[in-house]
């Protein structure tokens, strides 16, 4: 199995429409996929149509296990090949509680290692939050996908977030492949193109050759419930998302 | 000196954009105005030209006073009236450090109060995250703004953060004023329409009668380093803002 996370500390920037619809086209390939919502606020959750203040269990039950299991907290959805596991709000308290204690980081990577005969491909929707629901997303993922807008505020705080994600995991990993993903393009604004260039001057391979125009149609999908590739499976969102699919799955070396 | 927050769980929904948007004007009518970033990404703190991870004190050192101060800790920017006090990279850390500590959410309130001759308004800007930098500006503000997305996926985490956020405010107070602010309106998505008819419904008076539309001067002005008023005056999303500055200044009851 294997595992993606998603992440960048700025919000809004298109994490989880990002890891539903790599998600929805990984199953519509027939991939066995399991997106697993690490945010608080659930939109992930809620996107599926679950109110993340009614799961009991759900991704928060791990850090109050002795040996955390995903057994019982999968939730499958209406799309094959595609199940999901729920944050709830409690999620939100795992820092005050329980974040300096031993070990809290590597509470996710050893609930998956438990089914990862189960799936093909684990995706990990992060809050827009540098915590402990982040870093054990950030120690459990094989490769961080870090959906970035193309506008210069955007790219201010990018660089730092990198290196204090690579700070966090120095302890852990030798290095963590990164690939920056920019997303909501707007072709019309001449501050798009620039944007775009900077990242590509300061990134370069680890900057997606795919860039993610702006398209209604994923607040549509949102509203339905349903991933881009099950509602709108020709728009230009979609077949974006998929030439990304591509590039992810025959990385170029950097990545 | 009144104090505003401007919070919501979710993610780019316009929070910072609206608390330099706000300031900026508040200025320019020649009120003395403080913003203060409570964010570790430190938007607002970059919007000014100053990186998060260069900041040693800023609001962060507040959490390790005896009796917090925000003297000396203030920045003037280059607009009259208009100040700031800087987010750090290390207020990431004061729910795991420090969360549990009694009394870690009223320190900002004290910090304010050392300050309220100096300032007629502060704005506070909040990062995504339910935890104690928000809970620190809604236990000091007298009004919280909760700018929301007229989308179907961002009013589904609404109305549960709004029960969350007065349960953490229980032991504070009786209740906390708050306005939603509908933001990035798109006049040509039916979803929009339906959105902020669905908001209205639901939030009936807490609802501002402003609607905030899509202009893509606000990346301009950012880009810049200006709030919008100093930076494009007579620009639709800056006529909007003073039109809502006009409904918080002179607040019906239920807001
Ligand atoms: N390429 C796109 N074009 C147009 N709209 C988009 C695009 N990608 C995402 N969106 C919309 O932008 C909004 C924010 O996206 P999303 O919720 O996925 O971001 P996020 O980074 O997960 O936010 P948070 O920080 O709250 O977790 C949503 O309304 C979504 O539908
Ligand atoms: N009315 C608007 N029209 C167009 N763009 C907007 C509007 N308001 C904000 N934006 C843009 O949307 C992006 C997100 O806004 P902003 O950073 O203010 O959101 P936020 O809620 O503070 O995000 P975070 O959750 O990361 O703190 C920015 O690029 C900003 O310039
Ligand atoms: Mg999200
Ligand atoms: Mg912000």
């Amino acid at each position: 199995m294997k595992v993606w996370a998603i992440a960048n500390q700025k919000g809004g920037v298109g994490k989880t429409t990002t890891t539903v619809t790599l998600a929805g086209e990984l199953a519509a390939r027939g991939y066995r996929t399991l997106m697993v919502d690490m945010d608080p606020h659930g939109s992930l959750t809620g996107y599926f149509g679950v109110e993340a203040d009614k799961v009991s269990g759900g991704v928060f039950s791990l850090f109050q296990q002795e040996s955390p299991t995903l057994r019982g907290q999968v939730i499958a959805t209406c799309v094959e090949n595609l199940s999901f596991v729920p944050a709830s709000l409690a999620l939100a308290t795992v820092d005050r509680q329980l974040g300096a204690r031993e070990g809290m980081g590597l509470v996710l990577a050893r609930a998956l290692a438990d089914v990862r005969d189960q799936f093909d491909f684990a995706l990990v929707d992060c809050p827009p939050m540098l915590g402990v629901p982040m870093v054990n997303a950030l120690a459990a993922c094989h490769r961080l996908i870090v959906p970035v807008q193309t506008e210069h505020l955007a790219l201010q705080g990018l660089d730092r977030m990198l290196r204090t994600m690579s700070m966090i995991l120095k302890a852990g990993k030798p290095t963590l492949p990164y690939v920056i993903v920019a997303t909501m393009f707007d072709k019309r604004t001449k501050a798009a193109y620039q944007a775009l260039a900077a990242l590509h001057e300061q990134y370069g391979d680890h900057l997606a050759n795919v860039v993610i125009p702006v398209d209604t149609q994923f607040r549509e999908a949102s509203r339905a419930g349903l991933p881009l590739s099950a509602h709108a499976p020709r728009t230009r969102g979609m077949l974006a998302y998929r030439d990304l699919l591509e590039e992810l799955l025959n990385p170029t070396p950097v990545q």
